[in-house]
């Protein structure tokens, strides 16, 4: 038996939005610490991650370990119809084939059930090794959707520089060539928009744009981003979820041939 | 020029 309940359903359609163009299949996983998923795409040049810790529900019932694989665009549709306001709730029987979406208004005057088939799917599940990141650069998710945007307007590739000097993302293409430096910046009126760059040492590393801006659909589950880099490693790129959990992406490099 | 690399060969199985 599954059930668990979100006041704040709109994370969980944000979270939907930002995942489903990257991923078309995953298994939901369930156990008393979460509900979790992780995820490659297509091509397995990017990894989804998502947390969202038992604690952030306010009903969290989970009788044991459940995987349930859905569609993520199926998933989508269905929660398209709860309202930015109501409170969700996933429900679940053990050994059943479906997953019931319920919709409850603020107020309780609507109450709606929605009913998805379960799906098997194949998915190998990876070990993410701690990593010390060389650089780790939090700043306003908004300021890093628009410059990803901007420079694949350009190219197709990033190249992510941080040095003492700030973080610069490059690109280039049959037009010309584009950098945006952005420096450290703590003197801002709220919090959420500083660019904070903490830096163990130099690291340059290139990204396919079209997977950044996928990433960027995460954008209004949180204010701000962070980025963590290392040479010779998957770029990891943050959004938390409330308080309650996280999404990270992770993006293999492109390297040298 | 520049290779794709896949997230596989950097994270393992387990």
């Amino acid at each position: 038996m599954l059930e668990l309940r979100l006041v704040q359903g709109s994370l969980l359609k944000k979270v939907l939005e930002a995942i489903k163009e990257l991923v078309t299949d995953a298994n939901f996983d369930c156990s008393a610490t979460g509900f979790s998923l992780q995820a490659m795409d297509s091509s397995h040049v990017a990894l989804v991650a998502l947390l969202l810790r038992s604690e952030g529900f306010e009903h969290y019932r989970c009788d044991r370990n459940l995987s349930m694989g859905m569609n993520l665009n199926n998933v989508s549709k269905m929660l398209r119809c709860a309202g930015n306001d109501d409170i969700i709730t996933l429900k679940a029987d053990d050994g059943s084939d479906t997953v019931t979406f319920m919709f409850e208004s603020p107020n309780q005057d609507k109450i709606a059930d929605f009913e998805m088939k379960l799906m098997d799917i194949d998915s190998e599940h990876l070990g993410i090794p701690e990593a010390e990141y060389h650089a780790i650069v939090k700043m306003p998710s908004a300021e890093f959707a628009r410059i990803c945007k901007d420079l694949s307007s350009i190219g197709d590739t990033v190249v992510i520089s941080v040095t003492k000097e700030g973080v610069k993302f490059s690109t280039r293409g049959d037009i010309g060539n584009a950098n945006i430096v952005c420096r450290q910046n703590t003197t801002v009126d709220k919090p959420e928009e500083a660019t904070i760059i903490e830096m163990q040492e130099p690291v340059s590393l290139t990204f396919a744009l079209r997977y950044m801006n996928s990433f960027t659909k995460a954008t209004p589950l949180s204010n701000t981003v962070t980025i963590s880099l290392s040479s010779e490693l998957p770029v990891v790129v943050e959004y938390k979820v409330a308080d309650m959990g996280y999404i990270r992406f992770y993006l293999a490099p492109k390297i040298e041939d | 020029v520049r290779k794709q690399s896949q997230i596989t060969s950097f994270f393992t199985p387990g």
